[in-house]
């Protein structure tokens, strides 16, 4: 655990928190995909299976147990809860066109053979591209609600977390995890074109909002 | 490629 990995997962946790509370304290999902948060929380799960397999840390349980929670809790209060408020006609992002291809490159390009390993190389793969229905959403309706982007920025600042991490690692244990770091770097990008958003107008008070 | 057994990482 170095300083860049645990800033990562807190920077990944309070993502996760901010979007529950938005959502529950607005009693609105406005603005959100419902797809992006399916996506996600298909990765926990598939990711964590090894949490029956094997123990960790009592840190590493708490954060896995408590990501997987939060994912299924967003994605109840979206297609349940607050159904009514969901922006079904904007959230028109193709997952299939995500999770076959991700599905076939995870049984293609993998450690190992075994079902565990090559559901977490999906989840690798399918966590790198699970914000696009998000970006997609934005993109349709033209703005996004401030709190939605701070949601947005600290997932990004995450996976930037994490490549300093890996870097940090390589140097420090000799480890590294091609998979990961590819499929991180490519999250990481995705992310880009909206930071650029974010420094230039969020932060300098300005709606998010894309010209027409 | 390295990589330790059970993941750590989250």
């Amino acid at each position: 655990m170095n300083i860049f990995r645990l800033a990562g997962d807190l920077s990944h946790l309070a993502a996760i928190i901010i979007l529950l509370l938005k959502i529950w304290k607005t009693r609105s999902c406005a603005g959100i995909s419902g797809k992006s948060q399916i996506l996600f929380a298909l990765v926990f799960t598939t990711r964590y299976l090894d949490l029956l397999t094997s123990f960790i840390s009592l840190y590493n349980t708490f954060m896995k147990v408590v990501y997987i929670g939060c994912a299924y809790a967003t994605v109840y209060l979206i297609y349940m809860k607050f159904k009514a408020t969901y922006d079904g006609n904007h959230d028109t992002f193709r997952v299939e066109f995500l999770v076959v291809p991700v599905g076939g490159l995870a049984f293609l390009v993998n450690h190992d053979f075994s079902p565990l390993e090559i559901l977490w190389t999906f989840s690798i793969y399918l966590e790198s591209v699970a914000i696009l229905p998000q970006l997609f959403l934005i993109s349709k309706t033209g703005e996004a609600e401030t709190i939605t982007t701070h949601y947005l920025f600290c997932l990004g600042v995450y996976r930037a977390l994490y490549l300093f991490n890996w870097i940090w690692r390589f140097y420090f244990e000799g480890f590294f995890d091609m998979i990961a770091i590819v499929a991180g770097v490519v999250q990481t990008i995705l992310y880009c074109d909206f930071f650029y958003l974010y420094v230039t107008k969020v932060l300098k008070g300005k709606k998010l909002s894309l010209p027409a | 490629c390295h990589r330790t057994k059970g993941k750590d990482e989250l």
